[in-house]
């Protein structure tokens, strides 16, 4: 579920954006113990030339905006994607009722690039 | 929906969607563990995912496993032995591909820990490995020996090493405990204390599949 933005003008450029993923939601609320649900983020907003510094780009997103500007129907404008991700840990029952407690990589996006 | 499902949680690390059939206790020492990990500020540098930090050593997932075996023998126990329980461990949550990095066992007690241990209170506690069948053949060296007094609530008992090359043969653990009298116990009562033990439980931790392959990388 994506809860509704701040109240700043929300801007167009490619950033992390609010995203709260309950667990129960998705149906796995009688398993996972603990955490209920956590602030994942997404990754949103346009990648336009010329390619702003602080939109943490790579050298490939800059030629393709480039070549975007030149020609908009043959190649795509660079996606906005997560570039920093941060664990979480999730306490759990696995199948013989053990409780397990799990350290996942890559589940919270702190930052996004083109 | 439930192809996508068993697709994702594949990637997190899991077979099949658990269905716990009881809601058993979360052990104190991973509730501890999970709420100081989500109250810790962000370190600066990257933290290494792939080790856990209270115990100071390499691996991403920890469990606690409870004690299924039971008393041995089944009558009372005679002379300086006081107790003989066989203790088994169900490690087939263990996934194909995990390396065990540690191994701990807690033994807890129910003592009243106001009342000050007197003479006769010191017990001697051995560890021998075991089949789930049985108790271990006479002569078998101990994995382990401990004196202890009466007092103690817990005990913990580092057993990595005993478990060759964190391998776990036939995905169980099976172990015998014996307590017995300690010298110059007192002769009316010489194993006050050591029907108290409360619950025993193994605490595991791994290095799941993508951790090994991370840490060669």
């Amino acid at each position: 579920s994506s809860a509704p933005s701040p109240a700043v003008s929300p801007s167009p450029l490619c950033k992390p954006r609010r995203l709260y993923i309950s667990f129960s939601d998705v149906g796995w609320e009688n398993w996972i113990i603990a955490p209920q649900g956590y602030l994942a983020n997404y990754c949103g907003g346009d990648c336009p030339f010329p390619l702003a510094a602080e939109l943490n780009s790579t050298n490939h997103a800059v030629l393709q905006t480039m070549v975007h500007s030149l020609d908009p129907r043959g190649t795509p404008q660079p996606c906005c994607v997560p570039v920093r991700l941060s664990p979480i840990s999730i306490l759990y029952y696995d199948n013989s009722d053990n409780v397990v407690l799990r350290h996942y990589e890559d589940m919270v996006v702190d930052e996004c690039g083109c | 929906l439930s192809r996508q499902e068993s697709s994702l949680l594949k990637s997190l690390g899991l077979s099949a969607k658990p269905s716990p059939k009881s809601a058993v206790p979360v052990p104190p020492v991973l509730w501890r563990m999970f709420q100081r990990r989500k109250t810790q500020p962000r370190p600066q540098e990257e933290p290494d995912s792939c080790r856990v930090e209270e115990f100071n050593v390499p691996g991403n997932i920890v469990r606690v496993f409870a004690d299924q075996g039971r008393f041995l023998p089944e009558g009372q126990p005679r002379g300086r032995l006081c107790l003989r329980k066989l203790l088994f461990f169900n490690l087939s949550a263990l996934e194909e591909g995990e390396r065990l990095t540690m191994a701990q066992l807690e033994l807890q007690f129910h003592h009243n820990s106001y009342q000050p241990p007197g003479p006769g209170q010191v017990l001697e506690l051995r560890l021998y490995p075991a089949s789930p069948r049985g108790p271990p053949q006479p002569g078998r060296r101990p994995l382990l020996e401990r004196s202890f007094v009466r007092m103690h609530k817990s005990l913990l008992f580092e057993l990595s090493a005993a478990l060759k090359d964190g391998k776990v043969p036939g995905g169980d653990l099976a172990l015998v405990l014996e307590i017995s009298a300690g010298d110059g116990g007192s002769p009316r009562s010489p194993c006050a204390g050591s029907d108290a033990l409360a619950a025993t439980s193994l605490l595991a931790v791994t290095l799941g599949r993508r951790c090994r392959a991370r840490r060669r990388r």
